[in-house]
């Protein structure tokens, strides 16, 4: 099955 | 100092209802142009951003930064004793250790005033870069909450797919598999019934229904939703209220298979 991906993969820290 | 007055105590209550769930602690930053939050959820899936513009609220004054850090937990607890139609007054010292909130009914015959303590809160703020998404959709709010709670009776995740056919919430579970596919709608005397489709290219993307359902729980805000969908990025779910307020959900993809 597909994989959870990560919001932090996506949007950088400030 | 902060002072910000709501005519109507729904919008926080509706607000805090719809995020708390999501999100535990929490910090309220508070400057001149109005009272955002941004938080994600424990496990780093979605990511919640809220704007509660300075325009709507009467008055609304911050002359500096001011973070209140709250648990939302607490803040339900004070929120309760809120009637919907109350005038809502939140006031905080520059560096607060409390948040003052007082409730006023309408016919101002009852006043109720609650200090609700703060926390230190130290929250990643992350950077949400501006995206031109493949595909916008509109549509009522309600008819979203309905797709995503019918289809998570089948499975634990969608797929939505948008291409000039229209767009297409797809599940499969262990009992089968089922489908929506909605077309354009436009209603020209009910403007809210609208499904308006923008696309420059078509998307599939498959997402966990247990975050969309959760995201629905913000329905009461708005009788619209818009949906913002772009391969390999997360989705935007976006209420919008009056005022240029705002809540949005980002939720991330599932990958690979």
């Amino acid at each position: 099955g597909a994989g959870q991906g990560n919001i932090m993969s996506f949007f950088s820290k400030k | 100092m902060l002072e910000a007055r709501l005519e109507q105590a729904q919008l926080l209550k509706k607000v805090v209802d719809a995020i708390k769930d999501l999100v535990q602690d929490c910090n309220f930053d508070c400057n001149d142009s109005g009272i955002a939050l941004q938080a994600m959820d424990n496990s780093h899936v979605a990511l919640v951003s809220m704007m509660l513009k300075a325009e709507s609220f009467n008055p609304f004054r911050c002359d500096r930064n001011i973070a209140i850090g709250l648990n939302l937990v607490s803040l339900t607890k004070v929120l309760r004793a809120a009637q919907n139609e109350d005038i809502l007054t939140l006031k905080a010292e520059d560096a607060p250790d409390s948040l003052n909130l007082t409730f006023e009914s309408s016919d101002k015959d009852r006043i109720s005033e609650y200090d609700l303590k703060l926390m230190d809160i130290d929250q990643e703020h992350l950077g949400i870069p501006d995206t031109d998404y493949s595909a916008t959709i509109s549509m009522p709010s309600a008819e979203f909450k309905r797709i995503c709670t019918d289809l998570m009776a089948m499975s634990e995740s969608v797929t939505i797919e948008a291409g000039k056919d229209g767009i297409k919430f797809a599940c499969n579970g262990d009992i089968g598999n089922g489908s929506i596919t909605l077309r354009t709608v436009q209603d020209v005397e009910n403007k809210e019934n609208n499904i308006e489709i923008a696309l420059t290219e078509p998307v599939s993307l498959t997402f966990s229904l247990k975050y969309l359902v959760n995201f629905c729980k913000a329905q009461n805000l708005s009788k619209t939703v818009k949906l913002h969908i772009s391969n390999e990025v997360p989705l935007l779910v976006e209420y919008a209220m009056e005022g240029g307020s705002y809540l949005r959900f980002y939720l991330a993809p599932k990958i690979g298979d």
